[in-house]
């Protein structure tokens, strides 16, 4: 159940696009989908690469390099995916290395290696073939010696030496339970190969990249989406659905550091990850249990496996990415509750300036919203068509991109936005002291259409 | 929903987390948009992968084969004015409007719900052990006005926000029923005046329960929707 695409990193929206001198090394295979692409690149010892373009034709384009400045060139693409052989790109070793195609080319102490195919200053018997990736004079480990890729060195003195490249499970370490590990291990503590997370064979599961943006789940590298004590992946042995990995852990001191500066105590931003307070009942005035109990629920959050996420007492806390603070309660009955009566911290900028009433006349020179967005010109449609602009309100004053209110909006000055997620924005400006917001107190009859009509008759519809 | 008893509010959306779990509250303005509290969203300047509103259900938990369900996948989320606490969320593709999916009113801009209005408030967030939380929850509670509000809240209650009476019973919003609505009579329409949000304690007998007042905000919704 072993997909060839484990043997490859993908770069999503990218094209390796190679230099008009060598383009006609690049090899096309029509008809071919992604799965059969990729098996004809792994058999081939030509193929380093492959561009795999869905529209507006499929098309595989298998490449003899992966991408260097000197060879070719990675573009954006958004209907080219590209996949590059991971042993010419990746910066580590797994096992002793026998398989690493990387392009380091000095020795633990600093020696340059020797090129494979002279004999001098060392002679050898090693001469390069197709197969055994003895290029020029990058370290390898053809006789799967235990110290990883070596060479022979130019240093007459020294006939060959270690090249020290690390090991993938220590290259990148991780701080407590590895939820922000982006490292390139693919196999299990077991040995098992990762299954792709983009891939539903042979293990169906939830974790799709695409609905977990957050969780980089990058081909079948081991990753940590569900706040699981340590990294781990779906395995291509269907009899094991899920294993976790063996990856370094980082000292502590490193993980101290980074993390007092983000701590919040009186309010919590975004989902409260770093919330610290001391807020220790559910909204409903239920005591927290505490995080080193068991009792009255038993659960996987055992301060010193998460020894970062701040779980002391029974504080109300985030160790796995819920939507905000939370905690197991104390009453059997209602196993966790959300904290929402934590305040989230105001993420508005300091306001620049004030206005008048609802600010239909501000004239100021304020180009922010209120997150500190530049504003876009009132006069481009890029990257917001704009519905209101100097021809539609002429007298609005929609100079360049000053805050302004031509619809005389109750909410104060706005601007359209360069970010492309938001269309618009109310900007950085507060209403100037002692202005008041008027509240009409008596609407004669207002007249619905189309809305608010239910019905009433309950038991039909609960049948 | 404190000492509700199931009902229907055909306007009431059920919010799903990526896991599919309801998280919280919202309310059906039209067929591609839904007002809930800013309260429940990390963020409103994210995209919203995994997460979609749920209608055309009474059941928190439907079965998978319910035909009146309807699952739409949110993609924007706009925040309202800072102090309003009011998102918006846009639904993928239109909601289909029958007996169990509708819209509900909107209030003419600045208008104030006059006192012993009916109003009910909706969700299928926590009951605190006195009703069946697999099932929506309604609760008939009547608008107060700010300044009966201010003596028991002794003047916290700004504007911009609204109360509804404190039975001695205790009747109120809770835990995952925040963003849902605070729906009152009109004729024969039910308009949404208020939008639930947190606040301390649940169904807390004799205290009246606080919403942000969504007429104060009509012209932000319009505008929003029409931009």
């Amino acid at each position: 159940y072993r997909s060839p695409l484990n043997d490859f990193q993908r770069s999503e929206g990218r094209e390796l696009v190679p230099t008009s001198w060598n383009s006609n090394l690049v090899q096309m295979l029509p008809n071919l989908n992604l799965e059969e692409c990729a098996s004809r690149c792994s058999q081939s010892l030509d193929c380093r690469a492959f561009n795999y373009e869905t529209r507006p034709t499929v098309s595989c384009k298998h490449l003899p390099w992966v991408a260097d400045r000197s060879n070719a060139e990675v573009k954006r693409n958004v209907n080219c995916d590209l996949y590059e052989k991971k042993v010419y790109v990746r910066q580590c070793i797994v096992g002793k290395g026998e398989d690493y195609r990387g392009k380091v080319f000095t020795t633990k102490s600093g020696l340059t290696c020797q090129q494979w195919w002279s004999k001098f200053p060392h002679d050898h018997w090693w001469t390069p073939t197709a197969s055994n990736g003895l290029e020029l004079n990058y370290c390898r480990n053809p006789d799967g010696d235990n110290i990883g890729p070596w060479c022979y060195t130019t240093d007459p003195e020294r006939r060959y030496e270690s090249c020290n490249i690390p090991q993938c499970k220590d290259e990148v370490c991780i701080t407590c339970n590895g939820e922000d590990y982006r490292g390139q291990v693919d196999h299990t503590a077991s040995g098992k190969e990762c299954q792709r997370w983009d891939q539903q064979h042979p293990h169906q599961h939830i974790y799709q990249p695409e609905k977990y943006p957050d969780k980089s789940l990058d081909d079948n590298y081991c990753r940590n989406p569900d706040a699981s004590p340590v990294p781990w992946c779906y395995t291509t042995d269907p009899l094991v659905e899920r294993e976790n990995c063996n990856i370094s852990k980082c000292p502590t001191v490193q993980v101290e550091k980074r993390q007092r500066s983000s701590f919040t105590t009186n309010c919590f931003r975004g989902r409260g990850e770093d919330y610290r307070g001391k807020i220790n009942e559910t909204l409903s005035g239920i005591p927290c249990q505490k995080w080193n109990a068991q009792y009255p629920h038993e659960h996987p959050f055992y301060p010193n496996i998460y020894e970062c996420k701040g779980l002391e007492e029974n504080y109300c806390r985030n160790p796995d990415g819920s939507e905000a603070p939370w905690c197991f309660t104390s009453v059997p009955e209602m196993r966790t509750a959300l904290c929402l009566q934590i305040k989230r911290c105001a993420d508005d900028i300091e306001a620049e300036d004030c206005y008048q009433e609802n600010g239909k006349n501000y004239r100021g020179a304020v180009r922010k919203t209120r997150k500190g967005v530049t504003c876009q010109r009132w006069n481009v449609n890029t990257p917001h068509r704009t519905k209101i602009n100097p021809l539609t309100h002429p007298e609005a004053n929609l100079t360049e991109n000053y805050c302004r209110n031509p619809d005389g909006d109750q909410h104060g000055p706005w601007c359209y936005t360069t970010d492309p997620k938001t269309e618009f924005d109310y900007c950085a400006i507060k209403q100037c002291a002692g202005e008041k917001v008027s509240l009409t107190e008596q609407i004669e009859r207002v007249e619905f259409s189309e809305c608010g009509k239910r019905e009433d008759r309950i038991q039909s519809i609960l049948r | 929903i404190v000492n509700g008893i199931p009902g229907n509010s055909p306007w009431t959306v059920s919010l799903r987390d990526r896991k599919g779990n309801h998280f919280c509250g919202g309310s059906l303005v039209n067929s591609r948009w839904v007002i809930s509290t800013k309260q429940c969203f990390s963020s409103c300047y994210v995209d919203l992968p995994g997460y979609s509103a749920m209608l055309g259900t009474l059941f928190r938990d439907p079965q998978e084969d319910e035909p009146s369900v309807q699952v739409i996948p949110l993609t924007k989320i706009v925040c309202g004015p800072s102090e309003s606490q009011l998102v918006m969320l846009q639904l993928e593709f239109p909601a289909q409007f029958n007996e169990r999916v509708s819209q509900i009113c909107l209030p003419p801009e600045r208008y104030i719900v006059p006192e012993d209005t009916e109003c009910e408030i909706a969700g299928w967030g926590e009951t605190k052990g006195t009703g069946d939380e697999t099932v929506l929850n309604v609760a008939k509670v009547p608008v107060i006005s700010n300044s009966r509000c201010n003596q028991y809240f002794r003047g916290r209650v700004r504007e911009n926000e609204m109360c509804t009476n404190a039975f001695q019973g205790g009747v109120g919003a809770c835990e995952k029923d925040y963003g849902g609505p605070l729906a009152c009579r009109n004729s024969d329409c039910w308009v949404l005046e208020g939008v639930i949000i947190p606040m301390r304690r649940c169904g807390h007998p004799g205290q009246p329960n606080i919403f942000i007042r969504v007429s104060v905000y009509v012209d932000w919704i319009k505008k929003v929707m029409e931009m």
